[in-house]
């Protein structure tokens, strides 16, 4: 069986791309079949990955122009599959705007299309528009990265109501699969604050593991590889690989 | 005379509410006086100079239900007034969405206002919507920060694509002011690959001055402070008001 997370958070620069790679990735290395969908028109999930946008991409089937089986693409990595995204998503915002069911087209290609994958994770860009939308509609659960620096606590209220309007309005069993703290920089006696914050307001929720601010997961993406590649023995590959096995172990707990 | 400045890069976390706060503080500490537009339903302009998002806020203003003058609001900090934003930003997008004028609106607020700030900057937030098109089509210039890591350069070309069409169709006039580099860590051996890649780039337009990733930036918001006042001897502080006396150069060049 499949579980859908949308890995999501308006502000910008938190680590949901960072996350979705390098937590599918370790998913993929623990044998867990993963898709990744990216939902960003940056489309740094696909670059990320090392693959290109052309062809058939998450643009495609969310207008309704190509089933999702038409644009899932296997990656380098054994268990990683991957549907692309592009620039032309920035259309869907508009070309979708006025269709009241604009929200679930991921919803539907989804479910249309039964695959073999034990995880898929859905990347958003950073705002609460259609996009969003859409990945919170179709998914399971909400992974929601929070950088452990100042303005990281602000738009988290906004998103929680984001969460509530979507489960009132498509997605009632939507859940909060996790949230999980990213560049978290020792030196910052900031971060520390925040941390202690987030676990106040999200209590259980909140992942053990805490993604340190860690110079190789930055550089991996510029080689188009994941952490694990590019440094295992390094304190971000720890970290993803212990966020993943926390996550397999929630599943099981349900 | 004013000069609008829309600060924009599509592109998460890239240091564009840290360059429009304390750009501005710099300004403002070089007797220019300064106003600071949020026009980031985050609102971490707002909060990041300790004020309330309370009252009249950009929404009003772009909505033309309140003047700009009903919206700017003094802060603690001499020759720095603020144009506050709150989360009823989010509903501009859907509601100025069938408005064939939806991305001149703040452009009609400014022109029919006509106020003694030498500089107006405009934060904005990190996607290509109605909000930066808002800022982009009443600019005079625009400012580009760019992180000094790898998928910081991703969505420069989307920025630049998003830049001529708002002056193809709104403001033919719309220079860009400068590409400033921000983030830089020397830890990071991809920073100056970045560097060298955007001065190859954007030649001539980008800043001398580099910002460099100091912890003292990250704390400061949390205090609602500006650099200036949480630690003046800060690389982060001495690099803003470099920005700042450069910003000054070129204008007096022109
Ligand atoms: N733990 C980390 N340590 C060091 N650098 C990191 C870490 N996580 C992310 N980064 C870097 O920080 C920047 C922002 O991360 P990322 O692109 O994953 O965030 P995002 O939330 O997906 O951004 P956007 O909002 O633009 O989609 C990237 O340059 C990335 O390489
Ligand atoms: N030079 C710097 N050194 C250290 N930290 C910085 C620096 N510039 C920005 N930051 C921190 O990085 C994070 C992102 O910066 P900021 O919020 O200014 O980016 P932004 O582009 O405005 O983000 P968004 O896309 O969400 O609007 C913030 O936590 C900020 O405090
Ligand atoms: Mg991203
Ligand atoms: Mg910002």
């Amino acid at each position: 069986e499949r579980r859908i997370i949308a890995v999501a958070n308006q502000k910008g620069g938190v680590g949901k791309t960072t996350t979705v790679i390098n937590l599918g990735a370790a998913l993929a290395a623990l044998e867990e079949p993963v898709l990744v969908a990216d939902l960003d028109p940056q489309g740094n999930c696909t670059s990320g990955l090392g693959c290109q946008s052309d062809g058939v991409t998450s643009y495609e089937v969310l207008e309704g122009l190509q089933p999702l089986a038409a644009g899932i693409r296997k990656t380098r990595f054994p268990n990683l599959e991957l549907l692309p995204a592009n620039a032309n998503l920035v259309g869907a915002e508009i070309e979708l705007a006025s269709d009241p069911h604009r929200a679930q087209r991921l919803d539907g290609a989804l479910r249309a299309q039964p695959t073999s994958h034990r995880w898929v994770l859905i990347d958003c860009p950073p705002s609460l528009g259609v996009l969003t939308a859409n990945a919170l509609a179709a998914a399971d659960g909400v992974l929601i990265p929070i950088q452990c620096e100042y303005f990281a606590l602000e738009g988290v209220g906004e998103l929680m109501r984001t969460i509530e309007r979507v489960r009132a309005a498509w997605n009632p069993g939507l859940a909060i699969d996790g949230v999980v703290l990213t560049l978290f920089d020792e030196r910052l006696s900031l971060a520390q604050q925040v941390v202690t914050e987030v676990r106040r307001f999200f209590g259980e929720a909140v992942f053990a593991t805490v993604v340190p601010r860690n110079v190789r997961l930055a550089e991996a993406p510029s080689f188009g590889r994941t952490i694990f590649e590019h440094d295992i023995r390094s304190r971000g590959a720890r970290a993803y690989l212990a966020l993943a096995e926390e996550l397999m172990a929630r599943r099981r707990d349900e």
